[in-house]
């Protein structure tokens, strides 16, 4: 319930025209790796916490808040199939609208993993205080 | 095969009558 954090690096963020869908996660990754890598930028180190609530992300350096999402707002995570080591999610941004494909790299595709079962996790334990709020 | 891991969001857009 109190949320678990994991040291991942900010690859990138790309828009998206669905919440969700394999094809459309794996193309969104691919943007977000291939303009990650043409910018020679080093991933931005960030500390990313989750729980019921949503994704809080930190940058590591500066302990400066960048992302504040809420749970309601994150359509859908995923693992890609061809960079194993990234997790990426689909959110839904608060002022416009838009909806976002935010990109991590894990130190290995079983943090990769354990980062999606906990986001996961993280959904159904606010989809259960939902409907008991409701 | 689509072994790669993704979940979709039960709560995605339901509103919080807060």
């Amino acid at each position: 319930l109190e949320g678990m954090t994991f040291n991942l690096s900010h690859i990138g963020m790309t828009l998206v025209d669905q919440p969700k869908g394999e094809e459309l996660s794996a193309a969104a990754v691919k943007r977000i790796v291939a303009t990650a890598k043409a910018s020679r930028k080093k991933p931005q180190k960030v500390a990313f916490k989750v729980s019921p609530q949503g994704i809080v992300t930190l940058d590591r350096s500066t302990n400066k808040l960048l992302e504040n999402v809420s749970i309601y707002r994150i359509s859908y995570c995923t693992v890609d199939k061809l960079h194993d080591k990234v997790f990426a999610y689909i959110a839904q941004n608060t002022f416009n609208g838009t909806l976002e494909c935010h990109a991590y790299l894990c130190s290995k595709r079983k943090v990769a993993q354990a980062v999606a079962l906990t986001v996961a996790q993280a959904f159904t334990v606010a989809f259960e205080l939902w409907q008991v709020a409701k | 095969n689509s072994n790669t891991i993704h979940f979709h969001n039960p709560v995605y857009q339901k509103t919080t009558e807060d």
